[in-house]
């Protein structure tokens, strides 16, 4: 089965904490 | 300054909750409907099924606590987008309800859950990622036509009815634009299936929903979008830089097909084709009946069920 990492998956607005 | 600042922000939100007041319809929902199961658990809140007491339907309940959504505006644009924009493609909002500090939207349920699950764990075949197709792409040229920009494409995003229907939700992100406003600049979306004009924070329109269509056709390829291994920051600078990606055994897919994707991830935002032009793209032709669906979501359910 394909991988799936959820927290990849979720929706950004304006600057993420990682950028 | 800081208080001032501060001040302003808080008198907004006073603002949204009284909009809000004016939008929700009053009374306790707990007394119109019963919870049963919690189906999803996104960014913005939880999702709930649940059984309208009154009619016996089963219904989807999206749950969210205000005080711990950063921007509230987003909500009130999502219910007033959703309840103005009524589409056999999009799904149905049906109600909302605020109790206290906690936001209840009441939406259709589709029992055969997202597209994600059907990419994850099925191979779909060109029939099938084609009719997928035009019906994400009759629910865009509907809403880009009422000029709104969804934002968020994606199969998390793309919801099934056992029957193979296919409608697109979560307008917790989308945007209005109007004649003297028609671009944005905000970055919003997920990474990995975002448009390099979003990434690179130049101004965007409508189209980065169709970039966003065609990394979704890239999942229904190969299962995962483009760059998933890579963190988000390092997929954002492979999409600035190296624009439409690579699609492994490319030579594999049909000439129709390959052409169909060049035109959804074309990087040049005027050559890239709209939902209209696309929907009269001759890969739609290449359609199955959406009915082809239900075997891949019976056995997307029984796969995740393995998990």
């Amino acid at each position: 089965g394909k991988r799936r990492d959820r927290r990849k998956r979720y929706t950004v607005v304006g600057n993420p904490y990682w950028m | 300054a800081q208080q001032m600042k501060q001040k302003k922000k808080k008198m907004s939100d006073e603002e949204i909750i009284e909009k809000l007041r004016g939008i929700v319809t009053i009374g306790d929902p707990n007394r119109k409907f019963t919870k049963m199961e919690k189906i999803g658990q996104g960014a913005s809140g939880t999702v709930f099924t649940a059984i309208e007491i009154l009619t016996g339907m089963e219904v989807a309940i999206k749950q969210m606590n205000l005080s711990q959504q950063p921007k509230k505006e987003l909500i009130v644009n999502e219910i007033l987008v959703m309840r103005e924009n009524k589409h056999p493609n999009v799904v149905n909002y049906l109600d909302s309800y605020l109790v206290g500090e906690e936001l209840w939207v009441v939406m259709e349920y589709l029992p055969g859950g997202s597209l994600t699950d059907v990419v994850t764990e099925t191979c779909m075949d060109e029939g099938q990622i084609a009719a997928v197709c035009r019906e994400v792409l009759q629910a865009l040229e509907f809403l880009h036509y009422n000029h709104v920009i969804h934002r968020d494409i994606k199969s998390d995003n793309i919801l099934l009815g056992m029957d193979g229907s296919v409608k697109l939700t979560d307008f917790g992100f989308c945007a209005q634009i109007s004649p003297e406003q028609n671009k944005r600049t905000t970055m919003v979306g997920t990474p990995y299936w975002m448009a390099p004009e979003v990434v690179t924070r130049k101004q965007y329109g409508p189209k980065v929903d169709i970039w966003s269509l065609g990394i979704m056709a890239i999942e229904m390829i190969e299962g995962e979008p483009p760059y998933l291994n890579e963190n988000p920051l390092r997929a954002l600078y492979l999409i600035a830089t190296n624009g439409k990606p690579e699609i492994k055994e490319k030579e594999k897919l049909s000439p129709l097909f390959q052409d169909f994707l060049d035109k959804c991830l074309e990087c040049d935002v005027d050559k890239r084709w709209s939902a209209s032009e696309l929907l009269k793209h001759p890969f739609l032709k290449l359609c199955r009946p959406l009915t082809t669906l239900h075997a891949l979501i019976v056995a997307a359910r029984d796969a995740t069920k393995g998990h």
